[in-house]
């Protein structure tokens, strides 16, 4: 289901979005049981700024997604 | 160091740059200073020469603007983004733009340093892409750095030296 506006999910798939290329996942399947493609981009997001690779959303990413920083995306497509 | 896709870079290394207009943050005189010295930055250790032009279209055209600023790329306001920069090519390729909601110094570490960012940027705009070494400026986030002793960290210096060789002494 689409993430509520203003919460941190929200904040971070737009930042996914913008940053590593995580493709808009509004339209996909709710009984799709695989990995969500959030959690591998945020996973992919943590790889990258050598963060711990969990895939789940936690403080310390949220404090790098935060941080000020360059608009151009960290990954090429 | 991780370059474009392509390797895309500058056909020459005479490379000219257009200030389009300034922010109000700085002087003038300021900016124009802050903005030679960033790109001197690359071209200590490459062969790249930067020609500055006032008229007419530079290979980087460089400008301060607030949200939507004529790109498909909206700054965000204060904070978040401060900057981007498009890789070598013709047309928007290395524009350089600064979010004029951000508030830019040059001598302090209050704000965000102009030279700091711009040296970031015009890494992208010569052919850089992001670095994943949390020591190099070509790191996505913000981090102040002295102006007056800056050295180009060594994993940018190979970065450029891989695009456009290394400088003739």
């Amino acid at each position: 289901a689409p993430l509520p506006p203003g919460s941190n999910a929200s904040f971070a798939e737009d930042y996914l979005e913008k940053f590593f290329d995580l493709k808009n996942t509004n339209t996909s399947s709710s009984n799709n049981r695989r990995v969500s493609p959030f959690n591998l981009k945020l996973r992919e997001m943590q790889q990258f700024f050598r963060l711990e690779e969990t895939g789940v959303l936690d403080e310390k990413t949220l404090e790098v997604m935060n941080k000020p920083r360059c608009g151009i995306p960290d990954m090429a497509e | 160091y991780s370059t474009f896709p392509g390797n895309l870079k500058w056909p020459n290394n005479n490379v000219t740059y257009r200030i389009e207009n300034y922010t109000p943050d700085l002087p003038r005189s300021e900016v124009d200073q802050v903005i030679k010295d960033a790109l001197d930055v690359w071209a200590k250790v490459s062969p790249l020469r930067f020609i500055r032009i006032n008229s007419g279209v530079a290979d980087i055209m460089i400008s301060f603007g607030r949200r939507e600023h004529g790109d498909a790329y909206p700054f965000d306001g204060p904070d978040g983004t401060l900057a981007h920069a498009f890789a070598p090519s013709a047309g928007l390729g290395g524009d350089t733009h600064f979010d004029e909601d951000e508030t830019f110094t040059s001598h302090t570490t209050a704000g965000y340093n102009l030279f700091n960012v711009a040296a970031h940027e015009f890494g992208h705009a010569l052919g850089l892409s992001h670095s994943t070494d949390p020591g190099a400026l070509m790191y996505p986030i913000y981090s102040y750095r002295d102006p007056s002793t800056f050295v180009l960290p060594f994993d940018d210096m190979k970065g450029i030296q891989s695009l456009y060789g290394v400088k003739n002494t």
